[in-house]
């Protein structure tokens, strides 16, 4: 679509294409091909090279409240608490064990709190991931209180004047109000164990989420007060075009990427590869 | 709701008249914003919004509906036709075991819908046998031993084992024991574009000689689903797809768009993380889900 040297009906539906098959959704496509009109009217987009480079401006600025993702800049209250939320499967536990490791890489002592007591092995497998980080990892028991596990892990963390502590949750569909009233519960826990705590809240998105990823957003976001988002599997096919739509209307910073399967498949989001890859 | 907005598209039309270019041409302007808005995929959509324009120019208005919901009508009857026409039932291989295996991207709920359908099974009077063959996924094994345990369904594991594709024939030496004459087989999630993954998947197929393949998809994927079924598709040749957590408010637009490109049905869809939440697909419901 880019090759084209006019800026015709043809090229504008090739365009408009390109950015629904990417996940952005008609409505946001829409809004992108409106503004790529204006521009054309008052030149700042010509049609050939200028196209591409155009749009992905466009796109630029609708992501700027995504772009605080100076994800190395986190305020850091001493334990830093974080906790990961999220609909079910879309890589939480695995992104926190690469958090894990790549804090740990950067010093201090980080904790993991296995607070997934609903899941078959969820515990288990957040085990082995603080394993492979090399941090310390406090366990709940399968049906137990999540909150309390969490509450007791900052106390811990606290008392052994750790760095910080990465609690995973179990997934959850955000449609479900009894759920999302046990992640508000452990959120108000958490602020008894320690003020001010949980200091972020960051939901995971699955770059293979098609249009309910909105809907993932506003109630995760409406019920906690989200500070995050990481956005996982950009390694498939997907474009995780959802954050587009998504930035239209929250100003969440797009903190990391999930990349693979590996310990090391996690990058600080950088908006500037993430737009020119929708059109790879 | 997309009946409402054709509702009032139509409401200048009143008494006798036919669906025009003009009226049709709005209508179906909504009708495919609400299916992208469901994720139904974009080629899929153009076709199937053609076909709508086709079967409803020139039509009489009917005397009993609004003409409003006799487009909604065409529309319920073309989506419901798309995907219903290829229905059938689990049916068991004259000669037991009856092999399932099931593939998919990371996370969509293999693991889980693995547990489910044994637990089908056995509410069908069959004996299944679970066989836990993700190598990778930290806990996996664990979390199939564990679902096994709760219905009370016998688990191959092999802890240390990298081969899934000796797992399985360990499992195979292993069903007599259990009198299984049902075999579900968990694999890794894994990229369709993981060449070396996929070559794995075709040879647990080769070994395996599943009579059911399910491509296990989640309900709240977006436009490559399509890619994703016609690779595994091309793959391991899947019998039908499992659609999960369709008990979120995910539309699941991609049921439709597999359907319509790769030509397999919906064979069940997960509705909860608890064992007994696996259903036989409605493709009624879906019509009205992806209407919105
Ligand atoms: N390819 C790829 N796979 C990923 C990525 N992140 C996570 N995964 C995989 O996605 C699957 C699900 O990951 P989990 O970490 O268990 O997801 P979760 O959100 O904790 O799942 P629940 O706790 O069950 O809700 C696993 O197979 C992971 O290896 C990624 O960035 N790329
Ligand atoms: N709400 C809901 N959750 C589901 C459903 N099916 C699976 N899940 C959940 O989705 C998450 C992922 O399920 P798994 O069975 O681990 O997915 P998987 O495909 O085996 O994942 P990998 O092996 O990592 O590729 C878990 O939290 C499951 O409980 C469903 O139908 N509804
Ligand atoms: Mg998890
Ligand atoms: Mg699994």
């Amino acid at each position: 679509v880019f090759s084209r040297k006019r800026l015709d009906i043809d090229t504008l539906e090739e365009l408009e294409e390109a950015l629904i098959l990417a996940d952005l959704g008609a409505r946001t496509a829409d809004k992108v091909l409106q503004e790529v009109n204006v521009r054309v009217k008052n030149r700042t987009i010509e049609a050939g090279d200028g196209l591409r480079d155009g749009v992905i401006d466009i796109l630029r600025d609708i992501m700027t409240g995504a772009m605080l993702s100076a994800a190395e800049t986190i305020a850091q209250p001493r334990p830093w608490v974080l906790m990961m939320v999220g609909v079910n499967g879309v890589g939480k536990t695995t992104t926190l064990g690469k958090l894990a490791h790549h804090f740990h890489q950067q010093g201090g002592k980080s904790l993991l709190v296995a607070a997934d007591t609903f899941r078959a092995a969820a515990i288990e497998q957040a085990a082995i991931w603080s394993e492979r980080a090399g941090v310390d990892v406090i366990k709940g028991q399968p049906g137990g209180d999540a909150a309390a596990v969490a509450f007791d892990a900052v106390q811990a963390a606290c008392a052994r004047r750790m760095d910080r502590v990465l609690i995973d949750t179990a997934g959850r569909l955000h449609t479900k109000a009894p759920l999302m009233e046990e992640l508000k519960k452990m959120q108000r826990v958490l602020g008894r164990a320690l003020p001010d705590a949980p200091h972020d809240i960051w939901l995971v998105l699955d770059a293979t989420t098609g249009q309910n990823g909105l809907a993932q957003v506003r109630q995760f976001h409406e019920s906690l007060g989200l500070t995050g988002l990481v956005l996982t599997k950009l390694d498939g096919t997907s474009k995780g075009g959802i954050v587009i739509n998504v930035a239209q209307e929250f100003q969440l910073p797009i903190r990391y990427i999930g990349v693979g399967e590996g310990v090391d498949d996690l990058r600080p989001f950088d908006v500037a590869e993430f737009t020119a890859a929708l059109f790879d | 709701s997309l009946s409402a907005k054709l509702d009032g598209i139509f409401s200048q039309l009143r008494g006798r008249g036919k669906l025009t270019e003009a009226n049709i041409k709005e209508a179906t302007r909504e009708i495919r914003l609400a299916l992208l808005e469901a994720d139904v995929n974009f080629q899929v959509v153009k076709g199937f919004v053609q076909r709508v324009r086709e079967q409803a120019l020139g039509q009489e208005v009917m005397r009993s509906l609004t003409p409003g919901q006799q487009v909604v009508k065409i529309v319920r009857d073309e989506l419901t036709t798309l995907m219903g026409s290829q229905h059938t039932p689990l049916t068991m291989a004259s000669q037991p075991p009856t092999t399932f295996l099931l593939v998919g991207l990371q996370g969509s709920g293999k693991t889980t819908s693995a547990a489910k359908l044994a637990r089908k099974l056995q509410d069908m009077g069959r004996r299944p046998l679970l066989v836990a063959a993700d190598v990778y996924r930290p806990a996996a094994m664990e979390q199939l031993r564990l679902l096994g345990e709760q219905i009370q369904t016998p688990v191959v594991v092999r802890q240390g084992s990298r081969d899934p594709v000796d797992i399985c024939r360990q499992a195979f030496e292993e069903a007599p024991q259990h009198q299984a004459d049902a075999i579900v087989i968990d694999t890794a999630g894994r990229l369709q574009i993981d060449e070396t993954l996929m070559q794995e998947l075709a040879e647990i197929k080769t070994a395996t000689n599943p009579r059911y393949t399910f491509l296990v998809v989640d309900a709240m994927t977006g436009q490559e689903a399509v890619n994703v079924a016609t690779a595994f598709n091309q793959a391991v040749s899947i019998e039908g797809v499992i659609l999960t957590k369709l008990d979120g408010d995910a539309r699941g637009g991609a049921a439709l768009s597999i359907q319509a490109v790769v030509g397999k049905p919906i064979q069940f869809v997960g509705v909860g993380e608890k064992l007994d939440a696996l259903e036989a697909f409605h493709p009624e419901r879906m019509a009205s889900r992806l209407l919105g």
